[in-house]
């Protein structure tokens, strides 16, 4: 039996939001150690993967491992029907008496998991997630592709249009920085990536869901665009950088 | 010119 009770359904909405852009139908899996998804577009150029942790529910039941298949579009008109405030179960197996009661239909869906390594990155940008939003709005304006640059001085998006080109620069900033603006780089090498700002716009979907989004990067590699949740573990976004031929 | 890779060229299917 699979029961998950959530006080606060706005939560589970925003987490719906910022996914169904990238993908249609996926799997939520299971278990004891808590509800997990990865998921990739249909490019495959762009991949997520969501935990959500067993304490982040107030009631968390699963007694053996579930493959739930769901389209998200449906989940998400499903939970319009909620306030953000209201409670939310997801249950599996025997219902149990509610004042409301949704019943969707799950999908068999074939998927396969890919096994990403938790290696180093060469450069980790932690910064404010509602300025990230901004400058890949502001920079999706001008051009189709952003050049993200980090130094240990900052980080750089440049972008290149008909318009002509567009430049950004965020400096590091000092320790004491307040948390909602700071940003800190953890960096071995400087990287420089190009990558498909479509992409990027549709991962800043979460940002409702963290101050802070934290940025991973190696040279010729997918950049990772992290959103850490207050009570629900993380939600990863991976792109796959352009590369020059 | 710039190409464009797809996701399995990075990491391996489990």
């Amino acid at each position: 039996m699979l029961e998950l009770r959530l006080t606060r359904a706005g939560l589970l909405k925003k987490v719906l939001e910022s996914i169904r852009d990238l993908v249609t139908d996926a799997n939520f899996d299971c278990a004891a150690t808590g509800c997990s998804l990865q998921a990739m577009d249909s490019s495959r150029v762009a991949m997520l993967s969501l935990l959500l942790r067993p304490d982040g529910f107030e009631h968390y039941r699963c007694d053996r491992n579930i493959s739930m298949g769901m389209n998200l579009a449906n989940m998400a008109r499903m939970l319009r029907c909620a306030s953000d405030d209201d409670t939310v179960t997801i249950n599996a197996d025997d219902a149990q008496d509610k004042i409301s009661d949704y019943e969707m239909k799950l999908m068999h869906i074939t998927s396969e998991n890919l096994e990403i390594p938790e290696a180093g990155y060469e450069a980790i940008v932690k910064m404010p997630a509602s300025l990230f939003a901004r400058i890949c709005k502001d920079l999706g304006t001008i051009g189709d592709t952003v050049m993200i640059s980090v130094t240990k001085e900052g980080i750089q998006f440049f972008t290149r249009g008909d318009i002509r080109t567009a430049n950004i620069f965020c400096r590091k900033t000092t320790p004491v920085a307040k948390e909602k603006e700071a940003i800190s780089i953890e960096m071995e090498k400087p990287v420089s990536l190009t990558l498909a700002l479509r992409y990027l716009i549709s991962f800043t979907k979460a940002t409702p869901l963290a101050k802070q989004v934290t940025i991973s990067m190696s040279y010729g590699r997918p950049i990772v665009v992290e959103y850490k949740m207050e009570i629900m573990d993380h939600i990863r976004f991976y792109l796959v950088p352009k590369v020059e031929e | 010119r710039e190409t464009q890779l797809r996701m399995e060229a990075f990491y391996t299917f489990n």
